[in-house]
């Protein structure tokens, strides 16, 4: 699986990954 | 909670021994949002319970590009209201 790293100027730093499809819409 | 369309969670387990959590955060319901976003994408983050704020982080959040700006509202609501249970969960004697 990809992962992609952002960092906001702030020096946060952000990781988005897919969402397994068994925690969507998950009630 | 109120519904945000938006699902925060604790990324790591919380060993109560760190104010920095990782959380991570994902579109539940794109309905309720405003703003376009990209689908079936989770954004891990840390946040510190003594330094940082909601506001401040979903702030970031727009300005990454991940979320419109009439959507800061509603990222930085679920963040408070995630935080907020994970501060009770540490308060309880049972809690860590």
């Amino acid at each position: 699986s990809s992962l992609t790293q952002v960092v906001h100027s702030a020096g946060r730093r952000f990781i988005v990954s897919p969402v397994p499809e068994s925690r969507l819409r998950e009630s | 909670a109120e519904d945000t369309g938006l699902r925060v969670e604790l990324a790591e387990e919380d060993d109560c021994s760190n104010s920095s959590l990782a959380l991570r955060l994902w579109v539940e319901d794109p309905k309720k949002l405003k703003g376009k976003h990209k689908d079936n994408e989770a954004i891990e983050f840390s946040f510190n319970l003594e330094t940082d704020t909601p506001e401040e982080v979903a702030y970031e959040m727009v300005k990454s590009g991940f979320f419109h700006e009439s959507d800061s509202k509603a990222v930085a609501k679920s963040i408070r209201d995630r935080v907020s249970l994970i501060k009770k969960t540490r308060e309880k004697p049972a809690g860590c």
